[in-house]
């Protein structure tokens, strides 16, 4: 454990925690894409496998935390608040996502077992999950301040990770070129907002595309 | 350096 990656985790938790406070507060999930949420559970079902064979503190709380927020959030979003999704305006073609995870997946895994291509295909299918989100913004053309800093700690959570993999490739003999690939692409998929959200939210003005 | 799965990540 390093301090990138400790700080990549809080991101990570603190974007689960307004998400929820967000849809339970205004009893609404409006401007927050389905899409998004079911491929982030699909991401942590596939990648959090090892929780039947590997047990550590740390890891197997948060990995727990995850899946379960993650089915909490798609819960209140197909439940209690259903009525405030419009699926009209998430409308990215989600399909060619998962079709080229799983193509990068079965071609490139460390080795061919069930678990380990579904680990990599969680691996590039977290890369890209944000883009039905980031397209629903796009759409609409602005987003409420609490969703902008939502989708703003869950690209700082990935982007922390990159300092994290210096570290460890500076500090150890083993390196992970898959994760690191697919975290930088994942970091530069949001980069465009981080600099909208910069130049916008925190200088006190609406979330709004130019 | 070798290419491996960090498996401790999340």
């Amino acid at each position: 454990m390093n301090i990138f990656r400790l700080a990549g985790d809080l991101f990570h938790l603190i974007s689960i925690f307004i998400l929820i406070h967000k849809m339970t507060t205004s009893k609404s999930c409006s401007g927050i894409s389905f899409k998004s949420q079911a491929l982030y559970l699909l991401v942590y079902v596939t990648r959090y496998l090892d929780l039947f064979w590997t047990f550590a503190l740390y890891n197997s709380t948060m990995k727990i935390i995850f899946i379960g927020s993650s089915a909490y959030v798609l819960h209140l979003m197909t439940g209690p608040f259903k009525p405030t999704h419009d699926p009209n305006i998430d409308t990215f073609k989600v399909r060619y996502l998962i079709g080229g995870a799983a193509i990068l997946a079965l071609l490139f895994p460390y080795k061919w077992t069930p678990a380990e291509v579904l680990w990599t295909f969680s691996i590039w299918l977290e890369s890209v999950a944000i883009l039905p989100q980031l397209f629903m913004v796009q759409r609409t053309g602005a987003a409420e301040t609490i969703t902008t800093h939502y989708i703003f700690a869950l690209g700082a959570y990935r982007a922390l990770y990159i300092p994290n993999w210096i570290y460890r490739y500076l500090t150890s003999t083993f390196w992970d070129p898959l994760s690191i690939i697919a975290g930088v692409i994942q970091t530069v998929l949001y980069s465009d907002f981080f600099y909208i959200y910069y130049t916008k939210v925190l200088q006190g003005r609406k979330f709004e595309l130019p | 350096k070798e290419a491996v799965k960090l498996h401790d990540e999340l």
